[in-house]
């Protein structure tokens, strides 16, 4: 079986959409996350990498063909399935629609008010505010939507589900009812649960609420 | 059209968010 | 021919990659972005239009089956046919990685640059300078891969080659030769004339330079 490698440091959010996505399709894919195989900010900066890779950054990809690709949407969509892309072209267009709503929509507010918490950025009360209010009204329509489906296109799990789901691994449980049990049903997935382990959704909105 | 584009949502700090999170996952290491 | 209406305000470069598309595929596209067919503020405001499109985000798509798209991505994708999607699993794999290239990595520094001296943004100097040096050094990496190359993916236009050039629209002419020529020769296909008419490169980088 062909060996392909993802280039990534680990508990990527955004390498996990190319890992459950080869849980579905069956893609076999040798994950190097730590030495000697890679080294975040190491093998990231050598020319060997970014002659493959020229913006440096992961999830990287490289098939065994020596076929090379980075931006983690282009990966997770090469390892999916006919089913995960959408069968048809509306169903596939309704993919990408969702998977740009993740990174435009959910990734950019979300980031601003976890950050702040994780101690990597700055903390402003305004702009946390701000990025909470963004937050909750994109949850928001990600829950009316979702008031009356299982999944976010057709019946089945697709890249949707899992590029909208990985984004949101970063925000804490959601008070979105249709949200918390769509994510529920997506992470406990056998194929999400391979790669994203048991997942702590937390008692309460994002810890600083205290 | 200017001020049509005054209502795009852009994320113009991402480039700042990605060298934090570069740093981030680097010091991780 | 089925009418399918794009609702966007007028120069919207990110109806333009649709637009485009439906250029090269003979999609025919009612553009709705002037009243009484659409006016940006109001109409995207409405409820009607807010139950088909929950973000209120324009570019927005409506086929005449009733079939809704928003995130431009997904509906310049839809438009497109399978040259420009990418007629082979690499293809269109690699066709997603530019398209995803554009939106992240050229878009957030590309405005942040450009905005200011439209005047709907404010000016700072360090900001400015800091966004200067991304869009160098992406346009460079641009440069670099096409160095080889006409056009991005293969051998002739691609959605890849339709989205970047859309989003360096903003940007003025840059002092890198081989994204000059490529930017030209895509300009200058007649699908991209037709919806962009004649585009004016100004002779020097953006005018605040001076």
């Amino acid at each position: 079986l062909s060996l392909q490698t993802l280039y990534t440091y680990p508990e990527n959010w955004r390498a996990f959409k190319a890992q459950i996505a080869a849980q579905y399709s069956g893609a076999r894919l040798k994950i190097a996350s730590a030495p000697p195989a890679f080294s975040f900010g190491q093998t990231n900066r050598s020319p060997a990498f970014l002659s493959n890779f020229p913006l440096g950054k992961v999830p990287a990809y490289q098939g065994d063909d020596g076929f090379c690709l980075f931006e983690s949407n282009a990966i997770a969509h090469y390892l999916s399935n006919d089913v995960l892309r959408g069968s048809t072209p509306q169903a596939s267009a309704q993919v990408l629609q969702w998977v740009s709503f993740a990174d435009s929509e959910i990734i950019p507010p979300a980031s601003a008010w976890v950050f702040p918490t994780l101690g990597i950025m700055q903390f402003n009360k305004q702009a946390t505010e701000q990025a909470k209010e963004e937050v909750k009204r994109v949850l928001s329509i990600l829950n009316q939507h979702l008031n009356t489906r299982t999944f976010l296109v057709g019946e089945r799990v697709s890249l949707a589900d899992i590029s909208v789901s990985c984004s949101l691994l970063w925000l804490f449980k959601q008070p979105y009812p249709n949200v918390t049990r769509w994510f529920l049903t997506c992470i406990n997935q056998p194929q999400f649960k391979t790669v994203l382990g048991e997942v702590q959704l937390c008692e309460k909105m994002a810890q600083f609420d205290a | 059209g200017t001020e049509c584009l005054a209502l795009e949502r852009i994320w113009f700090e991402k480039p700042r968010y990605d060298e934090a999170e570069r740093r981030f996952y680097e010091q991780m290491n």
